[in-house]
């Protein structure tokens, strides 16, 4: 990705990687493989290049299928390993039809979506990197020294979970060190049993790999959040402070910030805009959101024409006003797409504005007998405020499985990202192929974190799943660049059920101080909370296990965030944190930032470490002061010693 | 009858993969399990899908409302659910 990495504190102002920089302190994640589960990839990218890379150790397992498309001349000591999982996409679909969806039975990428992941995870530096002069700069990966290998579980239509769980169950033999999954259902599933990626994640974890996934994209749908159980890094999406500006200036002077990727630009002068409810075949739901076909020419030659948004193809609204003769396009949000602005490479000059702006702009083409406007070029902004901010796609808490474990975990870079793309695939549909591509989504997000989680493993090559995870949790920041509480799609202050912990904070993840950690052991004790016999959990683990008799408080699980869906009266939930500092003795003092109408207090307040490694637990009483009627109510507590800060959220409901 | 119904692919999740038996040792036990159900070798071959044998045990089939029925009553199946579509985020 261009920008994000500096963004994330990984380089300073200048550009430059300074010696703070877990990129440094982590060595670029040299020693460390990811494993991608998506769409394939493109292996012929620079980003996949392995120039100055060891050999391949012998302790890895994988392999470089051999097919028609993709053989293993294709891997190199960079991308070591390639394998694709089909059979349950063909019981379903029928055998790919390559011809028709012009997609390769085999690890190649014709989607892009995965070349695009697994580039932002672990590619290589790639200067010269822009989409139609837009974005440029040089593309870096999280992890650009790691090793990757592919899985390709995703086909036209979808990512059947037979598929992914053969992928699973190869990718933790090989000897992945980490997972990353930019898929998930639509809804959250009732049962991590009947869960296909919580099982297989389950299985990595025991492993010590961490699985990281997408929150999922139904955001701001409430409980939207998907990929659900507490061993999973589940990761939301947020801005960077980048834009692609365009903006939209009407014949009455008023003028509204846009966003796309259009490199076609308008004469300078005024031009008609119109509806394109208005100069549609007839009246219908397909004219108003532009669907190729639905727009007559003859209303609409040489005009600027106003789709909304929806939930159709964005990039097919471009087509259909280019091939009826329109000269421009304005991609009107709805209500439910809110303030998010989209950068797509459209095949006429463009622009995506909010819901608001476009109310607005109806409202004046409803009111203006002989409406004109103009798109201004679009261009390339930086520092953009306030960011990050989150997508309004981002789906969101709470966790409707487990309601006393936080989801989503962390937010990170999911909106206008650059990453490596297939070049079998036009991103604007209309020929133009690119070495680079900018696309949004919680998919986007996620391989970020998979990056960040290779250089904290090649930091702490020790450190547990669960330990990488708090380290990320508890250091993470929840204010923007204007120093105020980062906003949410709709502008207003987003908490944990949008963001989790926070925004992740990379070079802070890679010294936390203290951290939550959990071992196996905890998650079978946390499935005994949910009511699993010792007798399921053995044949889970392989091993003897005997569930506690009282059921479990889930809010005991030592997660790195303390949720209680259900607070009655007063509770009280226990944690327990290892120091792993690298100065052995500590002391450390809390501070606590109780939810509204809740007491909060912490025993005891200060904890003393005398050696790395060391444990102390400490315990949370919540008291009710009053009912919070069916809402949740949001705080924080964090230990410090002057040094670190370890930083939890509180999220109670009290009834 | 059972051959009467619809049937689509599932996951028999079957927790972690023994010590002992090696991988083509646990894709037969496998093998056996549907024959079992379907009361055919050869029907079992047609519809197994997958069989997980490398870091987890279970796998994967054609089966009907039936056959569920029956895998689910045997012992070490922790769970069968459907073979669900995923989506790209």
């Amino acid at each position: 990705t261009t920008h994000s990495w500096k963004f994330l504190g990984l380089e300073d102002a200048n550009g430059e990687i300074p010696e703070n920089s877990l990129w440094r302190k982590a060595n670029f994640g040299s020693g460390v493989t990811i494993g991608s589960l998506d769409t394939g990839v493109w292996p012929e990218s620079a980003s996949f290049d392995d120039s100055s890379f060891d050999p391949v150790p012998n302790t890895w397992k994988g392999t470089c299928v051999n097919t028609n498309s993709f053989n293993p001349s294709d891997c190199n000591k960079k991308l070591i390993g390639a394998r694709f999982y089909i059979k349950a996409y063909e019981l379903s679909k029928g055998p790919l039809n390559t011809t028709a969806t012009g997609d390769f039975r085999s690890p190649r990428d014709k989607d892009g979506h995965g070349t695009h992941t697994s580039s932002t995870a672990s590619g290589r530096f790639v200067e010269g990197a822009n989409i139609l002069g837009f974005a440029n700069g040089t593309a870096k990966g999280g992890a650009p020294k790691a090793r990757l290998a592919v899985y390709k579980v995703c086909w036209p239509g979808g990512c059947w979970e037979a598929d992914i769980l053969a992928a699973m169950d190869d990718a933790i033999a090989d000897g992945v060190d980490i997972l990353t999954l930019s898929i998930g259902g639509k809804v959250p599933l009732p049962d991590f049993f009947q869960d296909g990626i919580a099982l297989g994640a389950f299985h990595a974890i025991q492993k010590g790999i961490t699985v990281v996934c997408s929150a999922g994209n139904d955001g701001p749908k409430v409980g939207s959040v998907v990929n659900l159980p507490p061993w999973i890094l589940t990761v939301a999406a947020s801005s960077i402070d980048r834009s692609f500006s365009a903006s939209v200036i009407l014949g009455n002077n008023k003028t509204y910030l846009g966003s796309s990727l259009s490199e076609f630009k308008l004469e300078d002068r005024l031009y008609p805009i119109v509806a394109s409810s208005d100069v549609g075949y007839r009246s219908s739901i397909g004219s108003l959101l532009c669907t190729v076909g639905s727009l007559d020419p003859k209303k609409t030659e040489g005009k600027i024409v106003v789709c909304l948004r929806g939930v159709t193809t964005r990039l097919s609204k471009g087509t259909a006003v280019k091939q009826a003769g329109g000269a421009g396009l304005v991609l009107a949000n709805s209500d439910a797409d809110g303030g998010e602005l989209i950068a797509d490479p459209h095949v006429l000059p463009a622009t995506n504005v909010d819901a608001q702006s476009g109310k607005e702009i109806y409202a004046y083409l409803k009111n203006t007998k002989s409406s004109v406007g103009y798109i201004t070029p679009a261009k390339t902004l930086l520092g953009v405020e306030p960011s990050p901010k989150m997508a309004s796609f981002s789906s969101q808490g709470p966790n409707t499985l487990t309601p006393d474990i936080l989801k989503p975990d962390i937010t990170g870079p999911g909106m206008n990202i650059l990453a490596a793309f297939t070049r079998a695939t036009a991103p604007a549909g209309d020929g133009r192929l690119v070495e680079f591509n900018v696309e949004s989504g919680t998919s986007m997000s996620c391989p970020h974190l998979a990056g960040i989680v290779a250089l904290l493993k090649a930091l702490h090559p020790d450190w547990s799943p669960a330990a990488i995870k708090s380290a990320i949790m508890t250091t993470a920041i929840t204010y923007d660049n204007t120093g105020n509480k980062i906003l949410d799609g709709s502008n207003k202050v987003a908490g944990p059920f949008n963001y989790g912990a926070g925004h992740v904070n990379v070079n802070a993840a890679a010294d936390p101080g203290l951290v939550y950690d959990a071992a196996i052991e905890d998650y079978i004790f946390f499935l005994c909370g949910l009511g699993y016999s010792s007798v399921a959990m053995e044949t889970l683990t392989g091993y003897e296990v005997h569930c506690p008799d009282a059921k479990l408080s889930l809010s005991d699980f030592n997660y790195p965030s303390v949720t209680l869906s259900n607070l009655k009266g007063s509770t009280t939930v226990t944690r327990t944190v290892t120091n792993v500092g690298g100065d052995g003795q500590a002391e450390y003092k809390v501070a606590i930032n109780p939810p509204p109408g809740v007491s909060v207090s912490i025993t005891p307040s200060i904890l003393k470490f005398s050696s790395t490694g060391e444990k102390k637990s400490f315990t949370l009483t919540f008291t009710a002061e009053r009912s919070s009627k069916g809402a949740y109510v949001f705080g924080d507590f964090s230990w410090s010693d002057g040094k670190h800060q370890v930083r939890s959220p509180i999220v109670v409901k009290a009834t | 009858s059972s051959n009467d119904q619809a049937s689509s692919g599932y996951i028999v999740y079957m927790g972690s993969k023994p010590e002992s038996p090696r991988r083509h040792k646990l894709a037969h036990s496998h093998h056996r399990m549907l024959a079992s159900v379907l009361h055919s070798e050869e029907a079992a071959r047609e519809s197994i899908l997958y069989s997980y044998t490398r870091s987890f045990n279970g796998f994967s089939a054609r089966l009907n409302a039936t056959h569920v029925a029956a895998l689910k009553k045997m012992p070490g199946v922790l769970s069968v659910f459907p073979d669900k579509r995923n989506q790209l985020h």
